[in-house]
């Protein structure tokens, strides 16, 4: 997978991301964008397969939008563990709890960095106004790391691909350093989500595993456009 | 290439065991029973899915709300067991088994 959380020079928050998953084939013929209604308004919005109750991609109409990308889990059995006696949250299950009940970005960010989950992820977190940006590297047991926007130091955008952000990515599954060209090639002046979505088309951020490919800015909610990918 | 995914609209204020209900009346139910088969087979090592599917039987046990109703209720529609119903939704955390 990779996610992209991006502010433009006038302060708005963009957020796009490739959802990049085995068995293609079929999750590209029951992906769905789900609007979830509550007294005939739209409580939040994601995007899943058909079957699939939890969230790996979603927008809070006005709040924030979260992503989730896959981290290295750890040993086997301490997800066992975590699953069966700690009873903690799975990972997409938590992104729509949040969805649901946070109440702005800071709120959002809080239970996703702290809630106890099965196994480890990244979730990427987009707001509505400037410096809402972030990337939260998770433990089963809480954050590893919380690493925010710095607009003002020239930190723009953050991309998350698979890899613990202070790491380098390994070069047979190098989608960062791609992205990140992409980016800064486009400009912080030209960052929108046509631009954002072209930086998630370019090879090999777009690639063969890629199921669907989605938009979102959490002050435009009208705008969540999600794309199934052909490759 | 891509094309726009599918809008579907899901009430929260049904009950969890039937707001999906509409979701799944878009897809014939053969072929989705046929696709989660596929994918719990192609993700799930067999020794996981033996030894979790009878865990996941017991479903109020650990899954809390909505998602047991929500779950149990895709479910019934179906003509699927419930383990295999939760093992799909916990496809990610049980690859990382």
């Amino acid at each position: 997978c990779t996610s992209i959380v991006a502010q433009d020079y006038k302060g708005n928050i963009y957020h796009g991301r490739n959802l990049d998953y085995d068995t293609g084939d079929i999750l590209r013929k029951i992906t769905i964008d789900v609007q979830f209604i509550k007294n005939g308004q739209v409580a939040y919005k994601g995007t899943t397969f058909c079957g699939y109750v939890g969230l790996w991609t979603g927008q809070s109409p006005h709040k924030f939008t979260v992503s989730g990308n896959e981290r290295d889990a750890g040993a086997w059995w301490e997800n066992a563990v975590a699953a069966f006696l700690n009873r903690n949250y799975p990972v997409s299950w938590l992104i729509r709890d949040t969805l649901s009940k946070s109440e702005d970005f800071q709120s959002a960010v809080f239970k996703l960095a702290g809630t106890p989950i099965i196994a480890d992820v990244y979730y990427i977190v987009g707001g509505t106004v400037a410096k809402e940006g972030v990337v939260i590297t998770r433990n089963r047991e809480g954050p590893a790391d919380i690493w925010p926007l710095d607009p003002l130091d020239g930190g723009w955008f953050h991309v998350e691909t698979n890899y613990d952000h202070w790491t380098s990515p390994p070069p047979f599954d190098d989608r960062r350093t791609p992205a990140i060209r992409a980016l800064n090639a486009t400009g912080q002046h030209n960052i929108n989500f046509d631009t954002l979505f072209q930086v998630l088309s370019v090879k090999p951020v777009l690639n063969n595993y890629t199921i669907y490919t989605t938009v979102m800015s959490a002050a435009f909610p009208d705008k969540y456009t999600t794309w199934i990918r052909t490759p | 290439s891509a094309g726009a995914a599918p809008l579907c609209n899901v009430s929260l204020d049904s009950d969890p065991d039937l707001r999906w209900l509409p979701v799944l009346q878009r897809f014939e139910p053969e072929l989705l029973l046929h696709f989660f088969t596929r994918v719990i087979d192609e993700t799930i090592p067999k020794w996981v899915h033996a030894i979790i599917r009878p865990l996941a039987e017991e479903l109020e046990f650990f899954v809390p709300q909505p998602f047991a109703g929500e779950i149990q209720g895709m479910c019934n529609a179906l003509g699927m067991s419930v383990g295999d119903g939760i093992l799909l939704n916990l496809a990610y955390e049980a690859t990382a088994f």
